[in-house]
């Protein structure tokens, strides 16, 4: 069997919240708000 | 560190729409979410039914939510790739209900550095600090661990830390990103002015003397008793593993005094169901003969039963000796009960007897099976690859887990299909089987575990690199592979994460408990999901809502919705039984259809047998009486005759 006969769903790093919105290229208000109009 | 304003806040059950856009696993992933809001805290969800305000979920890009309530009607909450992660979700959650990150805190510079010569230029302003007339923090101290926190390497320009923390334990506590931490709890439960939760039932680890009101029944010809130590074992309780003085305790069931067959009782306290299924998980420690038995009941109050009616629910035999064992049983109570655990010597001379700890009740699902993974230590040590031993899924797919602790720095989990006794009559590629895998933290109550999970969903147009379906029949698609009784096998590809914890954070908390470590699997069919969400017509009006759906009351989980305006109940149902009627009042099932459908032919049947009985009895008294006239005819006749 090959080495690891493995599917890594996440690519071997461990990506928060905030880096998946990011390398999306989201510019939410701290990485994952959507503000509002009332908002901060 | 919530936002100000009870504006912002939304009723306790919230209503939400799971959009059809969502990956399956996020889907059911949602939804496992929702259960740990309905275990820790007062929050509870329901199928959007027309409401004002809902909570939209649908696969955006990426995973972001808006803070509190904002009154749009639909308020969006997006969870896409690689947001499916049960933390995450949890995150976004408490977002929605009113929660800022803890780091913007006012305080906040009495605890972290900010090292703003690290941070992505641009990205300065998301490391602003949040004055308490917007943000109040409820009097809650600074929490390190919230799963509101970044990680110290948010928005990092390059490889050191954007947040150094005060207290330097804690540099590699925040940002986790398992579960709710206490004191998220603790702030939630306090905003939304919580009492109760909806799944809770009781957690006991027998260190007050009153045994959680648990009490020893007359029934049996013995009685537990709450020790810290038992000569022949355990040394210690569960719960505290010998690390306190002068506490921890548990309860000993001594079968060394009696012959065989010597019983004793131990009841929870009366308990009041509300969802109609539970789960008791305790556990369990034999240190008497190998053949000790523990039966649980429940003790169920049912009208014209004042004493209760008492219904094995399991039998534990062949319990290991000498270390403690986790169990889970699987309760379907409807009124109010006891949980009864029977402890039974067995036959034969016997040195221990058994012992119980931890007990932890609530009206969740058990998972499906326990992964008992003994001298963790050396296996750590190791760096190698364990893996589980073959289980079945409740569908009869045969699977295995691979616990990959070959990295120095994370451990790996992965699920692989393996072949199994049922695969020639199952459906390959395997579909919608959501695997969930719970690495668990053994604290002694339910709700102050933050257990470390992730879900796959096994998609059956999911291909590997080359072309073949990976969830096609391991013995087409996998590699050879023996156990370790030599008995070979075909394993399918695993499919997981290299990153499912850090050693670090393994080793912290209470994931390795006296060297054990326990990982819950739950494999389930998900496919009902794949149905068309309930989509939401236009935001409706407050009046038309208010007119329509306000006024009808949907029976039996109906749920209401505008159909051209009219408010119509769509009733729910099973595989073989449903409800109907104006407002899903009536209760219907195939069994029922069944008895009506024979009745209603025998019924027939007789009516039929009657009326030809009837009317053979008719016509032969009248051909009798024809025959009568004639013979007597005839006779008059002859007498002439002759």
């Amino acid at each position: 069997a090959p080495e690891k006969f493995v599917k890594d769903i996440d690519g071997g790093i461990d990506q928060d919240i905030f880096d998946i919105n990011e390398d999306l290229g989201l510019d939410l208000f701290e990485g994952d708000i959507k503000l509002e109009a009332s908002g901060r | 560190n919530s936002i100000i304003g009870d504006n912002y806040r939304w009723p306790h059950t919230i209503p939400y729409v799971l959009e059809d856009s969502l990956e399956m696993n996020a889907k059911g992933v949602i939804l496992n979410a929702f259960e740990r809001y309905r275990l820790k805290t007062c929050i509870d969800f329901k199928p959007w039914s027309g409401e004002e305000n809902y909570i939209s979920v649908f696969k955006g890009s990426g995973c972001w939510s808006s803070v509190g309530n904002i009154h749009a009607g639909k308020q969006e909450l997006s969870i896409g790739t690689n947001c499916d992660r049960i933390a995450t979700v949890q995150h976004e959650f408490l977002h929605a209900l009113g929660f800022w990150h803890e780091q913007s805190r006012a305080d906040r510079d009495d605890y972290i550095t900010i090292v703003w010569d690290r941070i992505l230029s641009g990205k300065e302003h998301n490391f602003n600090i949040y004055n308490d007339s917007v943000s109040d923090s409820l009097n809650v101290p600074y929490d390190y661990t919230s799963v509101m926190h970044y990680s110290k390497t948010a928005f990092q320009n390059g490889t050191e830390s954007t947040i150094i923390t005060k207290i330097s334990d804690f540099e590699d506590v925040i940002g986790q990103r398992m579960d709710f931490s206490d004191y998220d709890l603790l702030k939630l439960n306090q905003l939304y002015s919580c009492t109760s939760s909806l799944s809770f039932m009781d957690s006991c680890d027998f260190e007050l003397e009153n045994i959680c009101g648990m009490i020893q029944s007359s029934q049996d010809s013995a009685d537990w008793q709450r020790l810290s130590q038992v000569l022949s074992g355990p040394e210690n309780d569960h719960s505290n593993m010998g690390q306190c003085k002068d506490s921890g305790f548990f309860m000993h069931f001594n079968t060394s005094t009696g012959n065989g067959g010597v019983t004793a009782m131990l009841e929870s306290r009366v308990l009041y169901p509300k969802r109609g299924f539970q789960c008791v998980e305790f556990y369990l420690y034999n240190s008497g003969s190998g053949n000790g038995q523990l039966n649980v009941y429940t003790r169920e109050y049912t009208a014209g039963h004042q004493d209760g009616v008492l219904t094995l629910q399991r039998e534990i035999r062949d319990i290991p000796t000498g270390s403690w064992q986790l169990y889970y049983v699987t309760l379907q109570v409807t009124e109010k009960f006891r949980v009864v655990f029977e402890g039974v010597g067995g036959p034969g001379a016997s040195s221990g007897g058994l012992s119980i700890d931890d007990i932890n009740l609530s009206e969740t699902r058990c998972p499906h099976h326990i992964w008992h993974i003994q001298n963790f230590t050396q296996l750590l040590g190791g760096q190698t690859t364990v893996y589980s031993p073959p289980f079945y899924s409740s569908k009869g797919y045969a699977f295995q887990i691979n616990l990959d602790l070959t990295s120095p720095t994370n451990v790996g989990l992965y699920f692989h299909l393996i072949s199994g006794a049922n695969d020639d009559q199952l459906q390959w590629p395997c579909p919608w089987q959501q695997a969930t895998m719970t690495l668990l933290d053994q604290n002694p109550d339910i709700r102050q575990r933050m257990s470390n999970q992730r879900s796959i969903t096994t998609d059956p147009k999911m291909t590997d690199d080359n072309g073949s379906y990976l969830w096609d029949r391991p013995s087409k698609v996998g590699v050879e592979a023996f156990f370790p009784n030599g008995t070979q096998f075909s394993r399918g590809r695993g499919y997981g994460t290299s990153v499912f914890i850090t050693q670090e954070r393994l080793k912290s908390r209470e994931f390795l408990k006296g060297d054990d470590v326990y990982i819950l699997l739950t494999v389930e069919d998900i496919s009902h999901l794949n149905s068309t969400a309930a989509v939401p017509g236009p935001v409706p009006t407050t009046s038309t809502v208010h007119n329509a759906c306000s006024e009808v009351e949907c029976q039996n989980g109906g749920i209401c919705t505008l159909q051209e305006g009219r408010a119509e109940c769509k009733c729910p149902a099973g595989e073989d039984w449903w409800y109907m009627g104006k407002r899903c009042e009536k209760r219907g099932s195939t069994k029922d259809t069944i008895v009506i459908a024979v009745s209603s032919t025998v019924t027939v049947f007789a009516v039929m047998l009657i009326i030809t009985l009837i009317s053979v009895y008719c016509t032969r008294r009248k051909y009798r009486k024809k025959a009568s006239a004639k013979t007597a005819a005839m006779n008059l006749e002859n007498q002439h005759a002759f």
